[in-house]
């Protein structure tokens, strides 16, 4: 409930209207969302329960990490109901996946209509979806770690806050399957991150400072 | 971290 709580409000898309070409255009749109929602995504990391008593190091770490599945998971989230099987990186900016592959997102687009799909056939509650995020950061296997046992500890809290969320709803074999579509995500997250880091060296697409700074991160 | 400056810096700004 606390997580439900600081979970930021949805961003619209600022359309791009700099360029005739529709697939840049919608390749700027979405890195431009991009770099205001990981921006939320750093004022939200520092309200869950004990992020702020790690290390700042082991902070920066985590974020570095997994930023971008814990961005993704409130996109398959929101893309899991859509009628044309559309990425919805926000209300206002919905892809297809022949408006994904022309912008070069053909992979992304993949696993995350994949990933869109489990969630919706595991019929994710809210509560789910942002005990998910948080522990997609949690879990993010930044490597080295400056002090390990506080990560574990992190970890261990969300687990037992999740543990505990599908024990009151009788759910025995939740958790696990929630965990269990960890990979998945990761994978997305993957792919996501090589074709942003193609789009601006092979594409030469211009990035904001943040989003270049946690992509290069990644590199 | 001197690469990783905004970063450093959101996350020393209070919240």
């Amino acid at each position: 409930s606390h997580l439900l709580l600081t979970e930021p409000a949805p961003l619209e898309a600022n359309h791009d209207d700099s360029t005739d070409d529709g697939s840049l255009r919608t390749v700027l749109t979405l890195c431009d969302l991009l770099n205001r929602e990981l921006l939320l995504l750093i004022g939200w990391a520092k309200q869950i329960p004990g992020f702020s008593g790690l290390s700042l190091v082991d902070q920066m770490s985590l974020l570095q990490s997994g930023w971008m599945e814990a961005l993704l998971v409130g996109v398959a989230w929101r893309s899991q109901s859509s009628a044309g099987e559309e990425l919805v990186f926000a209300d206002n900016l919905r892809l297809d996946a022949a408006q994904c592959r022309a912008a070069g997102l053909a992979e992304l687009y993949e696993a995350l209509r994949h990933l869109a799909a489990k969630y919706q056939a595991m019929k994710l509650s809210p509560e789910e979806v942002v005990a998910l995020k948080a522990m997609a950061l949690a879990n993010s296997d930044a490597d080295p770690v400056d002090c390990p046992d506080s990560v574990q500890r992190f970890q261990d809290w969300l687990h037992e806050a999740l543990q505990e969320y599908e024990s009151s709803r009788r759910e025995q074999h939740r958790t696990g399957r929630l965990l269990m579509s960890l990979p998945l995500l990761r994978q997305a997250a993957g792919r996501a991150v090589q074709a942003f880091l193609r789009l601006h060296r092979h594409s030469s697409v211009p990035l904001h400072k943040l989003l270049l700074e946690m992509l290069d991160a990644k590199a | 971290k001197e690469k990783h400056k905004i970063l450093h810096q959101l996350l020393q700004n209070s919240t």
